[in-house]
């Protein structure tokens, strides 16, 4: 496609035409997006991020990641369809304007790059990173467990073999290392918002423990406003709560971390399926998909704007 | 290129605690290369598992044996899976 208006929102992509719409977005658009490089993955592949800002450096920030985990396809797709709304909305719709006057947002869309490009190439049910763990024969790390808070915890496991891996040490992956880096060195996000599938979940701190997160009740109620508001599109149906409570344990997580960096808007999104494809969504989903998460994203994005601390 | 012709994707749901026990106990067997989409936790959550082609005998004989109940939410994954790429091939002709 030669801009991003012929670009096909209804299929899935593979990795360089991901990394084409990024440049076609910010060549599109100059003033309004732009490309930071945060690091590169295990493989050496660039870890991208789109920025979108009206103004000064600096400025309060939210954070959206997509595609953590290799096989769940449906959430860089979605995430392309929201980078396009973003630009297609600022300056139409006036709640993404208030927000973006005033907040800066981040989207990564390809979070485990050499992981996706594998479900491409070699293996579509792939979900970790492609690290070669010293003294296995096992490949890949769960980048949902080597995060600090809750690190080596029950809800994770020291099995190289297994899907919830957490790495040889905390920070271990490459992918998280340069999401840790970028948060601390810009020093002002106040959401953070992980989007992985399936299940139909909106999750809040913590996984790693039962124990109630100090805003518990906010993010609660933030919660309850935002699935709300999703399911009012197509009934999409979802659960919400703690990681802990609603889904299991799960230790090393990127909500527990962001959370404890004094993130206080920090979830976990689960997409659909509800158990017909599970992680193989046909594309005809794609976009209803992404139209009624935006809703719930736009919720959480407001709240943040309103209620900056 | 992996290809998973014969897996299925069965969707289990639980009725007590030790049905949790034995599906982790399960889940432990590596030759059985499960692979859970939904992994067992609480007994009100379904529990997702694929099941490739040379365990589909075993595990159903298990589920059987200790009268688990499940449902196929996918009856063969690679016919899933051919679709999507049909999907992928198509809108790029198209393009």
């Amino acid at each position: 496609p030669r801009t991003t208006d012929d670009y096909d929102y209804t299929n899935y992509h593979t990795l360089s035409e991901i990394n084409s719409f990024m440049d076609m977005l910010v060549q599109e658009n100059p003033s309004l997006v732009s490309k930071i490089v945060i690091g590169k993955s295990y493989e050496g592949r660039d870890l991208n991020v789109l920025k979108f800002s009206t103004g000064d450096t600096k400025r309060p920030g939210i954070w959206i990641d997509t595609g953590i985990h290799a096989r769940e396809w449906i959430t860089p797709a979605s995430g392309t369809w929201f980078a396009k709304k973003i630009v297609t909305d600022y300056g139409r719709d006036p709640v993404l304007t208030a927000i973006l006057d005033k907040i800066d947002i981040f989207l990564e869309l390809v979070t485990n790059p050499d992981g996706y490009e594998y479900t491409h190439t070699s293996n579509r049910m792939w979900r970790k990173t492609r690290r070669i763990n010293s003294g296995s024969s096992c490949i890949g790390v769960d980048p949902n467990r080597n995060w600090g808070t809750g690190y080596g915890g029950a809800g994770s496991s020291s099995n190289p073999c297994s899907e919830t891996y957490r790495g040889p040490s905390v920070y271990s992956e490459p992918e998280v290392k340069a999401i840790v880096d970028f948060t601390k060195s810009h020093g002002n996000l106040k959401a953070f918002l992980t989007i992985h599938s399936y299940s139909q979940m909106l999750l809040y701190p913590y996984g790693d423990t039962g124990a109630l997160c100090v805003d518990d009740a906010e993010l609660d109620e933030l919660a309850l406003k935002a699935t709300t508001a999703l399911e009012s599109l197509y009934g999409t149906k979802y659960t919400y709560g703690s990681t802990f409570k609603t889904i299991y344990q799960a230790s090393g997580v990127t909500t527990d971390w962001a959370y404890d960096e004094g993130i206080k808007y920090s979830y976990t999104f689960e997409l659909r399926d509800n158990g017909r494809y599970g992680f193989i969504l046909p594309a005809n989903q794609i976009i209803p998909t992404a139209q009624e998460t935006w809703l719930a994203l736009m919720v959480i994005m407001e709240h943040t704007k309103n209620n900056l601390y | 290129k992996e290809t998973f012709e014969g897996h299925q994707v069965l969707r289990i749901t639980l009725k007590d605690e030790l049905e949790i026990s034995l599906l982790k106990e399960l889940s432990e067997q590596e030759d059985l290369q499960l692979d859970f989409w939904r992994q067992p936790f609480y007994v009100e959550l379904p529990v997702d598992v694929r099941v490739p082609f040379h365990s589909l005998q075993a595990v159903r004989a298990f589920l059987g044996y200790h009268e688990i109940h499940y449902e196929i939410m996918i009856q063969d994954v690679q016919d899933l899976l051919n679709e999507e790429q049909r999907e992928m091939m198509r809108s790029r002709i198209f393009q």
